[in-house]
């Protein structure tokens, strides 16, 4: 219904500019009506400009610059309506390290609210697990599970038999 | 609603059954080389959530996701993914916390308080099946389980490998969409 | 054929002139933090070599290489690249080393021997330029001077961001085109 | 010209296989023809393979079981013909450490033929090359470049692949 999606436009809005400029450390990142005379109707464009710069298509930004905005837009969705689970596949593969750090600042304060499943190769990342998936191939071609949870190391072995049950 | 467990069994990589548990909230970290089944872990829940497009999991036909066999291994015969979530409302028979769930709509009786099992099975015969706590249902009934948030057939909430910039590229409509998605 | 140099002026986010020099062979690493103007290095080459599409290059129209200023600095008028070439046969006008470049057709003098310089300019006015060793020419020249080398039209010689999958999800006849290329 | 295709076919095809079981340790990677009775205008489709794995199409393999398989083909198509030089942007993003490891070995071998430009976030991949250029954007908006030659590094890095194995 109208009201509803308006409401949902500008909630996720008021999240999104505040997300993008914690990640940006300023900038204007929003969601605007394609064409703001038909809300009931209109698509919605995306606008990310990073601090210092001009406003240009959100096509010309950076492969990390993409993968910040995108994670502000999810995580701003989020705030205004929390989903169960949320899995992420390697977004922090073009992210430099001190943008990985922002991003795992993010995921943290998400956290509570959510069950984040993040794929990752980053050391940087997996830091702020309280649990971690080890996906194993030791006989080729069979995937296996090792888990550990980072909070009390003692416990894998013991999750690990649990586990094959 | 919270994410309790992730069980795979024949569902590509995964010839054996492997089980990934959660407490429901926090971060838990997916790690492991190149080609070990990580990714498949994704594909796993695309999948059990109901996706029809082979190609959105990489294969070529639905028939791809089989544990098509290895070195020492024959091919498996079926492929199947169980979801179990956990619905506090449920389970106490109050409101639940709203994140974003609908009240399941004729939700079979489960084994345990509050738990809700969606399970898929693909036979190799081609014969598919879905349940819900055990009960088979279909499709449609597994995806209006998950409308409204961010996991149902528009799944904003799970961000596939090299597809992040999905909702940039994506035409105008396409993220309305997904905001009334989330509406 | 070695690269010895490339040019960048008003390109993208170069608003100033700024040069990598280069001894031929080797490695070098281009590095810096997210946003801070590699990739656009790597677009800067596809545009000089002849690119078309702006699409390719991340833009809406061609004018979008142009530097469009930034909080300090107006808008540039102008956007130039410029690579240059060595060929160590035309310098010693024995046959060179054959790393896959035809003889350079109708090749204008260049102000050091053996030196290839190309050129490509975009005026925010619409007007564009191709020059060869100073020499205005049609993009249809500096295309056939990179026939064959990996580096013309279908240039595998350069993997952009993001798309290194490309040689796999491409269709069976593009993959033969690129053979072909190289052929 | 037919006679040239064939060559060049057969040529790079030599290579692929021999570069793919170096990448993966062994395993299949070749290129084929779509139609071996029409080789005058048949397509190509390329089968990769890892070690232990059953054969299936490419599409199947995991990002960075992908990016290696390209790679092995790009510097197939090198020791067939050479290019003047070769971009390479984020190539090794989805890679593992053993495999940026192996990547850039590769990058090693073939860097005496052509100039490499390889844009990277990875130190792993940096120890290689011989010159680093620095892109920074001190002035908002604005990129400048710094070069820095590496004095030797090939030595340090070789060191390091051997102690790796
Ligand atoms: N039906 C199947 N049967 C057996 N193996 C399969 C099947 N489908 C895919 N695979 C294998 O799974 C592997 C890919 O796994 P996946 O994409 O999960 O890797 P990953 O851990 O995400 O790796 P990366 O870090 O490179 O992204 C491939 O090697 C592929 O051959
Ligand atoms: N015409 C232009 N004028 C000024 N700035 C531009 C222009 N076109 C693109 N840019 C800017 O260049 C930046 C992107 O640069 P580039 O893609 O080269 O980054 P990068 O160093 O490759 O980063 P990453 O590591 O994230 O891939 C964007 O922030 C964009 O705003
Ligand atoms: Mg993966
Ligand atoms: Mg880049």
């Amino acid at each position: 219904t109208r009201k509803k999606f308006t409401a949902a436009f500008e909630g996720i809005n008021l999240h999104f500019r505040q997300v993008f400029a914690t990640l940006f450390g300023g900038g204007i990142g929003e969601m605007r009506l394609s064409d703001p005379d038909n809300p009931g109707e209109s698509g919605i464009d995306i606008v990310a400009q990073p601090p210092g710069k001009r406003l240009q298509s959100v096509a010309l930004l950076s492969g990390g610059e993409k993968s910040l905005t995108v994670m502000a837009l999810l995580m701003a969705t989020f705030r205004y309506k929390p989903s169960p689970f949320c899995i992420l596949d390697e977004v922090d593969s073009q992210l430099d390290e001190s943008n990985t750090v922002r991003m795992r600042s993010l995921l943290k304060e998400m956290a509570p609210e959510t069950q984040f499943i993040v794929i990752t190769h980053s050391k940087t990342t997996m830091e702020v697990a309280e649990t971690l998936y080890g996906v194993t191939m030791g006989e080729a071609g069979v995937s296996r599970l090792v888990s550990v949870r980072m909070s009390d190391p003692a416990a894998g072995a013991e999750e690990q038999d649990r586990e094959r049950e | 609603l919270r994410l309790k467990q992730i069980d795979l069994c024949g569902f590509k990589s995964f010839c054996d059954r492997e089980r990934l548990r959660f407490s429901g909230t926090g971060i838990a970290a997916v790690v492991g080389p190149n080609g070990c089944g990580k990714s498949n872990i994704c594909d796993a829940v695309n999948w059990v959530l109901g996706e029809q497009s082979a190609k959105s999991l990489r294969g070529a036909r639905m028939h791809d996701v089989i544990f098509n066999g290895s070195r020492n291994r024959a091919p498996a015969g079926l492929a199947t993914v169980t979801l179990i979530l956990h619905d506090s409302g449920l389970a106490s028979g109050s409101a639940g916390e709203d994140n974003g769930m609908p009240r399941p709509v004729r939700l079979p009786a489960s084994r345990a308080p509050g738990e809700i099992a969606v399970t898929r099975k693909l036979f190799s015969s081609g014969q598919s099946k879905y349940m819900l706590n055990g009960k088979v249902v279909r499709l449609r009934d597994v995806q209006d389980l998950f409308l409204g948030s961010g996991l149902g057939p528009n799944h904003y909430a799970i961000i596939e490998q090299g597809r992040i910039g999905r909702l940039l590229s994506a035409r105008a409509l396409d993220r309305r969409a997904f905001v009334e998605e989330a509406a």
